[in-house]
């Protein structure tokens, strides 16, 4: 695993996020199901915690968005980037951005599975970087898995470990 | 088989967004062509590939995968 460089985590540990809007490929329900997974999995092995707010400026704004959204970090259309997320820090940091020319699905293998997606980007917006493990969720490249068996690999545990510490209620 | 230029350019761009690869200053063709050859040395470590900093197929396929728009090194 890496983290990035300097001290980018969150010094609290119950953070919020908002979903800012909805990708047309999924039902509301299935998005919103699918970003509450993805950040439970991160929730099972560490002491942070996630509340959902609907208006205001959250830990973590969640949006889909195409092509140049006025972060810098243009997205390319179908294919390529499906997706970027900021490391902790005030503004912009935490924040998740979906590739709305991508097809999101919510269980179907095929296109890319918005649960497996949001997970790996939520650890960015945790403070975790890319890492060299094949088998790990914060592997830069999409590996669809079946997500109804999905557990965080050990890699990815270390990493939000060594940040955060363990999930005290376990 | 042969890299052609289309397919260069997607390296460049891969390495540009990913790699803290500089826009390549065309007036200077021998630097432009290390900087490159260093950034590819990076990705090609990254992800367990051959370390040649050459341009390979099977490097380009790995720049090709769908992925996180996230640098892999910090830039």
């Amino acid at each position: 695993y890496s983290t990035f460089e300097g001290d980018y985590k969150w010094k609290k540990n119950d953070l919020t996020y908002r979903i800012q809007n909805y990708t047309p490929d999924m039902s509301q329900a299935e998005v919103d199901d699918s970003i509450k997974r993805a950040l439970q999995v991160w929730a099972d092995v560490t002491p942070l915690r996630f509340t959902r707010i609907n208006s205001g400026t959250a830990d973590i704004m969640i949006s889909f968005v195409v092509k140049d959204h006025a972060d810098g970090y243009p997205f390319d259309g179908p294919n390529g980037f499906l997706a970027h997320a900021f490391p902790p820090f005030e503004g912009i940091g935490g924040d998740a951005h979906f590739d709305d020319d991508e097809d999101f699905f919510f269980q179907s293998p095929q296109g890319y599975n918005l649960f497996l997606v949001a997970a790996h980007e939520f650890g960015h917006s945790l403070g975790l970087e890319h890492s060299r493990d094949p088998g790990a969720l914060m592997y830069p490249s999409y590996v669809y898995r079946d997500i109804n068996t999905f557990a965080l690999p050990q890699d990815d545990v270390n990493g939000i470990q060594f940040l955060y510490g363990p999930n005290p209620d376990v | 088989s042969p890299i052609d230029k289309d397919q260069e350019k997607i390296a460049m761009n891969y390495l540009t967004k990913l790699y803290g690869l500089q826009k390549q200053d065309h007036n200077s063709k021998l630097k432009s062509s290390s900087a490159l050859s260093l950034h590819l040395k990076e990705m090609q470590e990254f992800f367990g590939l051959e370390v040649t900093g050459k341009l390979n197929e099977e490097t380009l396929n790995v720049m090709k995968k769908p992925r996180c728009g996230v640098p892999d090194v910090a830039a």
